[in-house]
């Protein structure tokens, strides 16, 4: 029993809402990264599985444990409403569970592990011909694979081992990257330490660090001690092993970003050499091939960027940099002035590909609120008077990844988020606005201010049903008595 | 037998254990299997 486990103490159910009327959740198969998603279209309506039958006296000395056959009626992210075979229209005993769970069967295993099928107590007089019955019901009809577990199972292993080392983002100065090594690994989801942790290292933006945005710095504090009354107090980072936040080592070295390393680390790398705790390109996401001249962004252009330190932001932006590549250091225009903050500390990197960055007039077009620059206000900011004023040129519309995958994500589906200024904390989320490929996730009963942008193939967004299959803490809304 | 329409599915024989005895049912499984 997962619950039993201290990290999921008051962790989230779903099961009161799956029932209720107009939920919807994201299917399985929109999210590449979860597991069992490029099957998942085989799970249907009307499958038949074997589960432990909990209408049945409570003890045999025979069959300790009693299974029958039910059928899916409805399916919500990884979770299923499943009916016992023989009620027909009494809806009296359906109940939820999770698919990929070990309790749900393909029709067959019971008889490869001996066990017979006992029909519930509710319906155990209905007919006189159970194997009649049962032919009549299950000739014809689809089960899972009987290697489903060792699916489910293999999709689950990360790519990753514990104590690994990489290169990530630098929560406290994103403009850099920092060494880290991975402490813990959660459903694919990666607990890494920075080499020079304090004890008391927290997940979010710390205050008095945070380079001259101080609604995000308010907001992450303020949310993260809300949480934190009934909350394990946080640990390190986390992030997804597709994440963009994290590196191979010898990344930094590679396409000229900022590293923060101890000195043997950069003299390793700049010999070429690597341990055999050193995380390897093969074990990331197959980099968008840029070659060698071929970036056609150039330092000084003006574009719109989703904030990196306030996730619900889009905002007016400078191409700050080229790296190698395809990278591009890009400043968000509403910080404070750089000259009152320290040189190119709140510069982010993002690549040339991402789909957070767009073009002048992304927001425009889409009726979208676009953050301006430092002292302008909604009101009277237009990019025209901006780049005749800051004399700067846009990045063409060409310049940017313009593919919309068919990602079948629609408004008001539900789905499990990382809250990305707290990223330990996984949290039930509905999709609140859909605009091509980038999708606005809500965090049930918090206000439209934690809101964030995120693109559609984010790793950081799961299936309802995500957390309890790798046991990870689902965080719930928060309820009004906590607040 | 595989699902001529998608090709996703197969046909296969699934063991039945009942407290009367164990019989066989043709049933669709999705093409994992392999």
């Amino acid at each position: 029993d997962k619950k039993t486990v201290p990290d999921l103490i008051n962790t989230y159910e779903w099961t009161h809402q799956l029932s209720q009327a107009g939920f919807i959740a994201a299917p399985v198969s929109c999210f590449k990264h979860a597991p069992m998603a490029d099957s998942w279209d085989n799970i249907t309506v009307g499958m038949k599985v074997e589960v432990e039958n909990t209408d049945c006296d409570n003890f045999s000395e025979d069959f300790p444990d009693s299974f029958w056959v039910a059928t899916v009626l409805r399916i919500a992210g990884y979770k299923a409403l499943l009916r016992y075979e023989g009620f027909g229209q009494n809806d009296a005993k359906d109940f939820w569970v999770n698919l990929c769970s070990s309790m749900v069967h393909p029709v067959g295993w019971c008889a490869t592990r001996g066990k017979p099928l006992i029909p519930p107590k509710t319906i155990e007089d209905k007919y006189k011909d159970w194997k009649d019955f049962l032919v009549k019901r299950l000739t014809g009809a689809r089960t899972l694979p009987s290697n489903f577990y060792n699916k489910v199972h293999d999709n689950l292993k990360s790519r990753f081992r514990c104590d690994l080392n990489l290169e990530v983002v630098d929560k406290n100065k994103i403009s850099q990257v920092k060494v880290a090594r991975i402490e813990k690994i959660v459903g694919k989801r990666l607990h890494v330490c920075y080499y020079d942790a304090r004890p008391d290292d927290n997940d979010f933006v710390r205050k008095e660090e945070l380079s001259g945005n101080s609604s995000t710095e308010n907001k992450c504090t303020r949310r993260t001690n809300k949480l934190r009354r009934y909350c394990q107090p946080p640990e390190g980072f986390w992030c997804h092993e597709d994440s963009p936040l994290i590196h191979p080592v010898g990344w930094a070295k590679r396409v000229g970003h900022k590293l923060d390393a101890p000195r043997e680390y950069i003299d390793h790398c700049a010999k070429g050499l690597r341990d055999k705790d050193d995380a390897t390109e093969d074990l990331f996401p197959l980099p968008y091939y840029v070659p060698a001249g071929c970036v056609p962004f150039e330092a000084g252009m003006k574009l719109e960027a989703i904030d990196p330190l306030n996730l619900s932001a889009i905002c007016v932006a400078t191409v700050k940099k080229i790296l190698n590549e395809g990278y591009l250091m890009i400043r968000i225009d509403s910080y404070d002035d750089e000259s009152a903050t320290t040189s190119d500390s709140d510069w982010f990197c993002y690549h040339m590909t991402s789909p957070c960055i767009f073009p002048v007039g992304f927001c425009e077009m889409n009726d979208l609120p676009l953050r301006p620059p430092k002292d302008y206000s909604p009101e009277t900011f237009t990019w025209t008077d901006y780049l005749t004023l800051t004399g700067a040129r846009p990045a063409p519309a060409h310049f940017f990844n313009r593919e919309i995958p068919n990602h079948n994500f629609m408004l008001g589906m539900r789905l499990e988020a990382a809250d990305l200024m707290d990223p330990r904390l996984i949290c039930v989320g509905t999709v609140s606005r859909v605009i091509g490929r980038l999708l606005k996730i809500h965090f049930d009963g918090w206000e439209e201010d934690y809101d964030q942008w995120l693109d559609c193939e984010s790793p950081d967004i799961y299936p309802v049903g995500w957390c309890q299959l790798v046991a990870h803490k689902l965080e719930g809304p928060p309820s009004p008595m906590k607040n | 037998m595989t699902d001529t329409k998608t090709r996703k599915w197969e046909q296969k024989q699934v063991q039945i254990r009942t407290l009367e005895g164990e019989f066989s049912v043709t049933m669709w499984a999705s093409g994992t299997d392999d």
